[in-house]
């Protein structure tokens, strides 16, 4: 009767993840969340917003023009859930997040989020700037948190109130690091040495490459330790000492995003929830660290666009966590040592846009039907194609993800 | 049977870099890269590009990017000039 739906959608993350064999990054508790589950490692985003959470609907009777598959959740029995950066505010969410249509109670923003820009990075001087690489000690910071720290308190209140009042819930919950500025507790610093971090592997402009494929990466310009860099438009390049910087801190912002995750998932344990909840963890971009000159996520090169995307189904991608056994124990990225694999991985180049008809089928809901040619005044169709048949199982395990099943009576 | 594929699209105001490349507004929209990517290669067309009626014109192409993953992994040499592409271009469209 259709398993709870925790979906975790990051901005900005490309696969810098243990599990996706980045040597460098300390990610436990992703990698623990993957190594139970179905891992695609060939998973591209499609443009410049998140295409995965939203296709076109065009209902007549509201003349609305974006319909969220969190709506068809809802409008399945769901109680849907919206905490942090989900949707993107403004037009795309009808300038509401889209609720009522999509939340069946209005969506949780951080309160610490207005201050997301404001100089709160402190110089060498002393002084506060709106830098790009923004270590900060938590305490100083207006109302003494970050966004992401209270959406996960807030994520963890819900599931406090689902396990009580047991109606099935699609649970959404979007983290803003490591998107721009890279601001996050400082401690996250001692996990990546600046000696040890690297120049991209290939650092310059491609000689090859047409002007009109370049992106002149003007958002982190705008920031105040970048602009007294006066670096020159539009190939600079930035120094190599600040570029190990940035590299620096996005690695330090994606296991402080770790340890949010690690805090969500081990709460879906203790409220004894992991045994009947689907989690799918993505992104809606990747972004480009220095990769042919370039910063940021504004073009079609696949450290732009290629994102995680993995799926937990109990009783599927993994075995049926037994009452009172957790699934996802909190692992410390300062102590935990030792990685670990996927379950499954498929390496089928995939779509964001397969994300809502493989929930649908994952959930156990009727997967809606592809969008013909021309969509505009179809009500409710999807542009992508259900992935779950890459899920291949076999012996309760899910190895290398095959097309369709040799076990008929086994396939999901 | 064929190998599953993967379309992005990004937009552009000009052929070259300017203040809002990275992000033009729809009505300064005039070229747009399509993407099309599988596990071997990545092929793109910077196409022109209608805003009013969100058209592209396959006919007149800016530029072209077509990388192949087995030797190039970061996509760092073009070789969209040097090789004949037109079974690719028949498949994007």
């Amino acid at each position: 009767d259709g398993m709870n739906v925790l979906f975790i959608i990051v901005d900005d993350l490309r696969p810098v993840l243990g599990c996706y064999g980045d040597k460098l990054v300390k990610s436990p508790n992703i990698d623990q969340l993957a190594s139970q589950s179905m891992v695609f490692s060939n998973a591209y985003a499609q443009a410049r917003h998140h295409p995965a959470l939203r296709f076109l609907l065009l209902l007549e009777s509201s003349c609305r023009k974006l319909f969220h598959h969190a709506q068809y959740f809802k409008e399945n029995g769901y109680v849907t859930l919206s905490v942090g950066k989900v949707f993107h505010p403004g037009v795309s969410s009808n300038y509401s997040d889209d609720y009522p249509y999509s939340w069946s109670i209005p969506p949780f923003h951080p309160s610490a989020e207005k201050h997301e820009n404001d100089k709160t990075c402190r110089g060498k001087d002393g002084k506060l700037y709106a830098n790009l690489v923004c270590p900060v000690n938590v305490t100083e910071m207006p109302g003494g948190t970050l966004p992401d720290i209270q959406s996960t308190e807030e994520a963890i209140r819900l599931l406090n109130i689902m396990k009580t009042n047991r109606q099935k819930f699609f649970l959404a919950v979007g983290y803003h690091k490591p998107h721009i500025p890279l601001r996050y507790p400082q401690e996250f610093l001692k996990l990546y040495p600046l000696e040890n971090i690297t120049l991209a592997p290939d650092p310059w402009v491609p000689k090859r490459l047409p002007s009109v494929a370049y992106n002149p990466w003007m958002d982190i310009r705008q920031r105040d330790d970048v602009e007294a860099l006066n670096v020159s438009f539009p190939y600079g390049p930035l120094p190599d000492d600040f570029q190990r910087q940035i590299r620096q801190s996005y690695y330090a912002a994606v296991s402080y995003l770790d340890v949010q995750i690690g805090l969500l998932l081990n709460a879906l344990d203790n409220v004894g929830l992991s045994n009947n909840t689907i989690v799918v963890f993505t992104a809606d971009h990747g972004w480009s660290l220095g990769e042919h000159g370039e910063w940021a996520k504004y073009s079609n090169f696949d450290v732009a666009t290629r994102v995680p995307l993995m799926f937990y189904v109990p009783g599927m991608t993994a075995p049926s966590v037994s009452q009172g056994a957790g699934a996802f124990p909190y692992l410390d990225p300062f102590s935990h040592t030792g990685g670990s694999a996927p379950q499954g991985q498929s390496k089928k180049v995939v779509e964001l846009v397969s994300l809502f008809p493989t929930l649908a089928e994952l959930a156990g809901l009727q997967v809606p039907p592809a969008c013909p040619e021309t969509s505009f005044g179809v009500v409710l169709c999807t542009e992508g194609t259900s992935i779950v048949r890459y899920f291949s199982i076999s012996e309760g395990k899910v190895q290398e993800g095959r097309e369709g099943c040799d076990d008929t009576d086994r396939c999901s | 049977n064929e190998e599953p594929v993967a379309f992005s699209q990004y937009p552009r105001p000009a052929d070259t870099p300017q203040w809002n490349s990275d992000k033009p507004k729809l009505k300064d929209i005039r070229i747009m890269g399509y993407s099309m990517r599988t596990i071997d290669y990545r092929y793109t067309l910077w196409v022109q590009f209608d805003p009013s009626n969100f058209s592209a014109n396959f006919e007149h192409v800016h530029a072209g990017e077509l990388y192949v993953m087995d030797n190039d992994p970061n996509q760092d040499y073009n070789i969209y000039n040097s090789t004949s592409h037109g079974w690719l271009f028949k498949k994007l469209l």
